[in-house]
């Protein structure tokens, strides 16, 4: 187990174990701007924790990062781990950041998927979807990103338990899905939601369950096109950007298209790199720049949620 | 614990609409057992799909009958997992 967030590997892969530990050394280290919240339990009972990056009052304006909604994406979780420091490196020192935390709250939820995640490191590391068992079915698991509720059991998601983009018997049916679900609900003043997965490289906005554009398309793109350019400017990474539909493939139930409806305007998904050549099997020396460079794509849009309350 | 001997992921490129469908349709085959780490979307982004070694000669067929180009993203998949598991192991002590 780390004993410290000092002395805490950021460049190797952890367990659960060792990133919730890692949570608590965190807040531990700096009571006064990160505490850790329980927003429900996994399937298998697994706490699934946010930590809460705040200077003060409650129900603030806040931004939403999560990671690891697909436990294989592993270079996803070992960046939140890396923002989660790199917030508190940073506040009181960049006047960007101080400046967004003065006037915005952070949630993280480093491991959204936490039975997946505790799965790849024990039985399969190529496991992508939750744990729960389907009645009827010998398949298990629900992909929780085609279970939202947002165009559900539409094209683009499967009804096959044994499916690998199965959708779930119902929206929300999976806790994971269902505990943010109703941490948004309740806040109610969440401004920003950014979903992280890997790979491809690419930063996507709604819609992905329709061709209609968003009614904030063009600023979406324009946010999206600046983040890009940021998160390029440290090793020329090339990404993508555009709706989810146009740029990649037609997904419904995903959970930015549900954040958006829910009226969180600036609502974006990231894959993170790593150029097709590893897959989910991103080499550990690769942590560190993959969160370098996706760092100054969540500041982009972090400023400019900061810039451009609504 | 699930190992990935001899499994591979294929890049498939498509050229046009009927190459989509015919990869849309390869996805249905669940007998294949295939994993789509990516697509099949359209022709700008290329379809990524872990193979179980089962079904490769099947799967690199169907390919090649139907004109569909394609390359060899990960040889042996396994071999990356050994190698992350060492560096883990390595790391941690």
């Amino acid at each position: 187990m780390p004993q410290s967030v000092e002395t805490f590997n950021y460049a190797s892969y952890h367990t659960l174990d060792e990133i919730y530990n890692f949570m608590d050394l965190l807040v531990a280290a700096n009571p006064n701007l990160v505490s850790k919240i329980q927003i429900g339990n996994s399937y298998e009972g697994r706490p699934l924790y946010v930590l809460k990056f705040s200077t003060r009052g409650t129900k603030r304006p806040a931004i939403w990062i999560d990671t690891g909604i697909h436990s294989r994406e592993w270079v996803t979780q070992a960046s939140g781990v890396w923002f989660a420091k790199k917030i508190v490196d940073s506040y009181g020192k960049d006047p960007s950041l101080t400046s967004i935390l003065d006037n915005l709250d952070i949630f993280l939820e480093i491991v959204t998927n936490p039975d997946g995640f505790a799965f790849t490191h024990t039985k399969n590391r190529m496991w992508r979807k939750t744990r729960s068992i389907n009645s009827g079915s010998a398949c298990i698991g629900v992909d929780p990103n085609r279970n939202w509720d947002a165009g559900f059991g539409g094209s683009g998601a499967s009804s096959n338990p044994c499916s690998e983009t199965y959708r779930g018997p119902y929206a929300n049916s999976e806790r994971e899905v269902k505990a943010i679900v109703d941490f948004v609900k309740s806040h109610g003043n969440i401004k920003t939601f950014i979903s992280i997965h890997s790979y491809s490289q690419l930063l996507l906005y709604p819609y992905g369950y329709t061709k209609t554009r968003a009614p904030d398309y063009q600023e979406l793109n324009n946010i999206a096109k600046a983040a890009v350019a940021a998160l390029s400017s440290l090793y020329d990474t090339q990404y993508r950007y555009g709706s989810i539909i146009t740029t990649i493939y037609q997904a419904s139930g995903g959970t930015i298209d549900w954040t958006y409806n829910q009226g969180i305007k600036y609502s974006f998904t990231f894959e993170l790199r790593d150029r097709g050549r590893y897959g989910f099997l991103l080499p550990a020396n690769q942590i560190i720049p993959t969160a370098e460079e996706t760092w100054l794509a969540l500041m982009a849009i972090m400023e400019y949620t900061r810039d451009h309350p609504y | 614990k699930e190992t990935f001997v001899g499994n591979q992921v294929l890049r498939i490129f498509v050229a046009n609409e009927a190459d989509v469908e015919k990869v849309k349709e390869l996805e249905e085959l669940q007998e294949l057992q295939l994993d789509f780490w990516r697509g099949p979307g359209g022709q700008d982004v290329p379809t990524d799909v872990r193979v179980p070694f089962a079904s490769l000669q099947a799967v690199k067929i169907f390919l090649e009958s139907s004109g569909i180009r394609y390359s060899i993203l990960i040889d042996d998949l396994q071999t990356l997992v050994d190698e992350e598991q060492t560096q883990m192991i390595r790391q941690h002590f």
